[in-house]
């Protein structure tokens, strides 16, 4: 399974 | 975060700046395409939606921040500023914007990772950045003399994608799960429309010429 995504990219 | 990611936020940040300067201090936005930097504007308004709730780092808010402040300061300097507004090539920038907002929007609900508001405006603004570029293209191509701050601020624009994929290979091998096909194969389709660009660039720099697109 794939962990959530994490958003720190701008 | 690594260099590569930090080597391409600081050019993104540059070419802002670059735009700004050009548009503050010589009031002009002469071979600035006003559609590209709409579709700008949306990309960060539908992106950083997550500013207020998510809290990632005070690096992260700060530069959502300056993202969204500059996009929408540029629009506002070349819609309302009565001496920017008058150096703007309305006849050259004749890009069909909206052409690009609605499939944009209907391939993010499409394909999506998770069917949400905000993961859907997050997947649309990736898409979106992908093609907001088209225009600018467009315009530098009629534009027969481009100054050196228009051919600069383009390409820190192509160097921050260029990094972001550096950037993602790095994490690719050094973080474990780190698989993002969308960010991805938009990121990739947006650096490689900067391709033909580029290798003008490169031309007029090493002839020490003026840069010219062909047409």
């Amino acid at each position: 399974q794939s962990p959530p995504k994490p958003k720190d990219e701008l | 975060m690594n260099i590569f990611r930090l080597a391409g936020d600081m050019t993104h940040l540059a070419s802002v700046l670059v735009l700004l300067l050009k548009i503050h201090t010589i009031k002009s936005c002469a071979g600035i395409s006003l559609k590209t930097q709409e579709l700008f504007a949306i990309v960060f308004a539908s992106r950083y939606l997550d500013i207020f709730t998510d809290f990632i780092s005070l690096y992260n808010t700060l530069m959502k921040l300056i993202f969204l402040g500059s996009s929408f300061s540029i629009v506002w300097y070349i819609r309302r500023h009565k001496l920017v507004r008058r150096s703007y090539d309305k006849d050259q920038d004749t890009f069909r914007h909206y052409f690009l907002l609605l499939p944009c929007f209907i391939l993010a609900l499409l394909i999506n990772e998770k069917f949400t508001f905000k993961e859907v405006m997050w997947t649309f603004s990736l898409y979106l950045e992908a093609v907001a570029i088209l225009p600018q293209l467009v315009l530098l191509q009629r534009t027969k003399n481009i100054d050196n701050l228009t051919g600069q601020y383009v390409f820190l624009l192509g160097a921050y994608r260029g990094l972001y994929i550096l950037n993602w290979i790095y994490r690719y091998f050094t973080e474990p799960h780190y698989v993002h096909w969308i960010p991805w194969i938009s990121g990739l389709v947006q650096t490689l429309l900067y391709a033909d660009f580029f290798y003008y660039y490169f031309e007029s720099w090493k002839n020490n010429k003026k840069l010219q697109l062909p047409a």
